[in-house]
């Protein structure tokens, strides 16, 4: 463990709680892809396999438990118990395109041939691109209330926080972990049209609006 | 049965 490691899980625990928070408080999911989130469970799940038969550490086993029960709390929250704020007309990303191709890739890349290895591999693809449908949302209603855009922003700061400590481990641990590195990339690449808004509007105290 | 890599991170 390291620092950067450290703050980009503890960005990702922040992410989950801003938008549990946002979504009681407000009583409304509204703003939310219900997509990107089914999406998320389909990540940890298919990743966290390793629950059941490796042991890492205490820390490693929590934060697991808690990334796959809390996602699929919030499709709880989504589809029953504030089913009637969730709008699926403004969430139309096919996510078919997503699925296939990432199935596909982890067909090809992967460490070893075996159910879990390859089940790994499609997660750490599918994570990379799991935000898509969120964003294709935004950008089609153009605007967003500022507390998902917070959680926005921690979600795409936890995958960037991973990219120092990726070179970290290299010099200290000479471990590369091509996969995770590449998707990872792609992964932040893929927010910073988003940070852009983010850091120029929403920190400055504006409402998240893009331009017209 | 050892990962080929150490998937140790989240």
């Amino acid at each position: 463990m390291n620092l950067f490691r450290l703050f980009g899980d503890m960005s990702h625990l922040a992410s989950i709680l801003i938008l549990v928070h946002k979504i009681q408080t407000t009583r409304s999911c509204r703003g939310i892809s219900f997509k990107t989130q089914a999406l998320y469970v389909t990540v940890f799940v298919s990743r966290y396999l390793d629950l059941f038969y490796d042991w890492v550490s205490l820390y490693n086993f929590f934060m697991k438990v808690f990334f796959i029960s809390s996602s699929c709390y919030i499709l709880y929250l989504m589809k029953m118990k504030f089913r009637p704020t969730n709008d699926p007309s403004i969430d139309t990303f096919r996510i078919e395109y997503l699925l296939g191709p990432c199935a596909i890739l982890a067909l090809i890349f992967h460490y070893k041939f075996t159910v879990t290895e390859v089940l790994w591999s499609f997660s750490i693809f599918l994570e990379s691109v799991a935000i898509l449908p969120q964003l294709f949302m935004l950008q089609r209603t153009g605007e967003a209330e500022t507390i998902t855009t917070h959680y926005l922003a921690a979600l795409g700061a936890y995958r960037a926080f991973y990219i120092p400590n990726w070179i970290y481990r290299y010099w200290t641990e000479d471990i590369v972990d091509p996969i995770a590195v590449t998707s990872g990339i792609v992964q932040t690449a893929l927010y910073l049209d988003f940070f852009y808004v983010y850091f120029t509007k929403v920190l400055q105290g504006q409402k998240f609006e893009l331009p017209a | 049965e050892g990962n080929p890599v150490k998937h140790d991170e989240l």
